[in-house]
Formats: C-alpha cells, sequence, structure tokens
C-alpha cells in the first residue's frame, strides 16, 4: 500500500465514523 | 475567519486534548461546548483508534511536524468530497486526540506546546473549512450541544 492509499483509507474510515455518529447518538449519550 | 470563532475553536481542541490525555487544567470551567464534546469524542475515541491503529501503524509520529502534514491530508481527503455533518467534525478532534496519544508514545514525554499546536492545527482547519457550515447550523452552542446534549 502506498502512503497516499493509506492516508486515503484513514480518510474514509473518519468520514464513515462521522457519518454514522451523524445518524445514531453515539451509546451512553441518551 | 473571526479571532473569537478561532480562540472559541482552540479552547474547545486543547480542553479536548486535555482531558484524552488526561491531564486537565487545574482551576478551569470547561463550556458546555467542551463538556458535550468530551463526552461525543471520546465515545467514538475507541472506535477511532482501533480501525486507524493498523494504518498509522505505516508512519512515524515523532514530531508535531509529522503529525501535522498527516493531519492536513487526512483531513483534505476526508472532507473533500464536500459533506460536512457534526458527526465529522467530531472526528477533527477525535483524530487529533489520536496523533497527540501517538506523539506522547513515540516521544515517551509530551512537550506542553506540542498539545498547543495541535490545538491550534485543529482549530485552524474546523474554523477555516467547517466555519461557515457551524454558523449555519446553530454554531457550537445552539446546534452541537442542542445535537449531542444528554437527554
Amino acid at each position: 500500500e502506498s502512503e497516499e492509499d493509506l492516508i486515503q483509507n484513514l480518510a474514509r474510515q473518519l468520514a464513515q465514523i462521522g457519518d454514522s455518529m451523524e445518524h445514531s447518538i453515539p451509546p451512553g449519550l441518551v | 475567519m473571526t479571532g473569537c470563532e478561532f480562540e472559541f475553536t482552540r479552547e474547545l481542541a486543547q480542553d479536548y486534548l486535555q482531558h484524552v490525555l488526561r491531564a486537565p487544567q487545574p482551576g478551569s470551567s470547561p463550556s458546555e461546548a467542551s463538556r458535550v464534546l468530551r463526552s461525543v469524542a471520546s465515545s467514538v475515541q475507541n472506535e477511532v483508534e482501533r480501525r486507524l491503529e493498523p494504518c498509522l501503524d505505516n508512519f512515524n509520529v515523532a514530531s508535531v511536524e509529522t503529525a501535522r502534514a498527516i493531519f492536513s491530508r487526512v483531513m483534505e481527503q476526508e472532507f473533500g468530497d464536500g459533506v460536512v455533518n457534526w458527526g465529522r467534525v467530531v472526528t477533527v478532534f477525535a483524530f487529533g486526540g489520536v496523533l497527540t496519544k501517538r506523539l506522547l508514545r513515540e516521544r515517551a514525554a509530551l512537550d506542553p506546546d506540542a498539545c498547543k499546536q495541535i490545538s491550534h492545527l485543529i482549530a485552524e482547519f474546523v474554523v477555516s473549512h467547517t466555519g461557515e457550515w457551524i454558523r449555519q447550523n446553530g454554531g457550537w452552542e445552539h446546534g452541537f450541544v442542542k445535537k449531542f446534549e444528554p437527554r
């Protein structure tokens, strides 16, 4: 995996986590 | 970008990083937004660390400059699709927390200035890339806190 691939992978994972949070309140906050 | 917005966001970032490092400032009284951010970002911090660690193991985060380079490239990519929401804004802080912990691990002892520099970096990105969206969506107190405050 190239460095660029790794950066893209990190960004994709963060975007998925963020989008998922946006649509469901994290556990423990309700 | 106004100085006021930047300073508020930098204080949020600084408070969050100190929370992550378990080094709260004595005598400080966190704002409502800081308290909610600690709670909501901490709740995803473990997931962020677990999912990102395998990738991050390929980088040697031994200096603030390296952390800055990784942070900037990842953030540009994350927000490159033009989507902004509160969840993604929270991940900016969580990723800053991950990098700060890595920096601490690589350097054994973290220079107090390093924490300030990472806070500055987070605030710079948040205000310049998502500041307008945050304003249009109620700001930290009326948008973010209302969305994530305990019910």
